[in-house]
């Protein structure tokens, strides 16, 4: 469809951009509350001790709480509001890296709206696709969602200590997104304590 | 748009057919995991005994989690993927309606896609929308997501129990959904225990 065709022209051009200045930039994709900001907020002093400059795009239908708990970090970010569209598209980003001081930026994280349908076709242009999925959503979350887990790179498994609160059977849920993209890194995490936060570092720094 | 007048004649021919055939129904709309189909579980039990009888119309991307687990409480129900859309609309809805025993359906649940952004402009023909949130999501859900509470007309804060765990100020998500819908009566649940359900119950069948 001619609207993909456009978003991945700009996503394509993003890239190049992004490439460019030497930014590395990471998609997070997610469910509702899944912990994309969290994961953020955990990343930011981290990164920080090992010499890089985080940015970030925080994405959301409507309003700027996540931008105020990012910018609350010390990291530059910009505020992107997609109003009715349940998710980013290149051309916002495209909007949003022109406020954001490229050259000094080393990782570039941008947070899209918490959605587990919409945001799966439209590129934007990073390095990488990371899917925050949290054990409160049910165990079922990642059968039910074939096509995100196809088109991203890294899954998180969130909230680990809230597994057995909900009856969530952490295995089910990775061997679920193993069956989706079996090569499929898989981290399971507690962002609220950074639990599980270094291995992931790692991964995406690499 | 087209688009959604299309799906509004759809939406009120299904209306119709409902009310011909005294069948109450409500859409269930929320985020992924709020606690929709814990819902319907908790409602059935309680809805036989008033001599109710409930049918399910189950909506997911993909898969049949939620339609097990419904028929699994004797409620006749049917499986409806959506696919690639991120919301059901009115003529899944319609299909879905030829294979159910209407006439003998009291109450009908129409669980939508776990999906805040999408369904809110796609009519279903249900008489209520209901719209259930939890507090896993965070207590910023109502406040990013305007529309939905908007266009539904009866709120459930659901997972009270684990509001805790998450730092979630429950008034301050009661607060900003009567910003947005000053008259929404707004029911707080554990849909494991059944807490606060009866009342959610009353309201809905009074
Ligand atoms: N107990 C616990 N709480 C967590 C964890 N991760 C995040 N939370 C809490 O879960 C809620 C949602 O976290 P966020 O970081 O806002 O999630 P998000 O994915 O950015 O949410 P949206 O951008 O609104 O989709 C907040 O109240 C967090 O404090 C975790 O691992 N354990
Ligand atoms: N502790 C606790 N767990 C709950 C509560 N309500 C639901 N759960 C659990 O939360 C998970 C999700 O509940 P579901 O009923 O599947 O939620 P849903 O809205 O139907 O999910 P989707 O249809 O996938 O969007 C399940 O593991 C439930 O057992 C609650 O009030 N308290
Ligand atoms: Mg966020
Ligand atoms: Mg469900």
């Amino acid at each position: 469809k001619d609207v993909f065709d456009a978003n991945n022209r700009l996503a394509h051009r993003n890239h190049h951009r992004l490439v460019d200045a030497s930014v590395r930039a990471f998609d997070l994709l997610g469910a509702i509350g899944s912990g994309k900001t969290a994961l953020i907020e955990q990343m930011v002093p981290r990164l920080r001790e090992r010499g890089l400059v985080v940015g970030a795009i925080a994405g959301d239908v409507y309003g700027d709480d996540d931008f105020q708990r990012i910018i609350a970090t010390g990291a530059p970010a910009v505020n992107a509001n997609t109003g009715k569209e349940c998710h980013l598209d290149a051309h916002l980003v495209e909007h949003a890296l022109d406020q954001l001081p490229l050259d000094a930026i080393d990782i570039l994280f941008i947070e899209n709206v918490g959605n587990m349908v919409c945001p799966t076709d439209f590129k934007l242009g990073a390095e990488k696709r990371i899917v925050v999925v949290s054990t409160t959503e049910g165990d079922d979350v990642a059968n039910k969602h074939p096509m995100m887990f196809r088109e991203s790179d890294i899954a998180v498994i969130n909230k680990v200590d809230l597994a057995e609160y909900v009856g969530c059977d952490i295995g089910r849920l990775e061997a679920d997104i193993h069956r989706y993209n079996p090569v499929m890194p898989v981290f399971r995490t507690n962002m609220k304590t950074g639990e599980g936060i270094d291995a992931l570092l790692d991964a995406m720094v690499k």
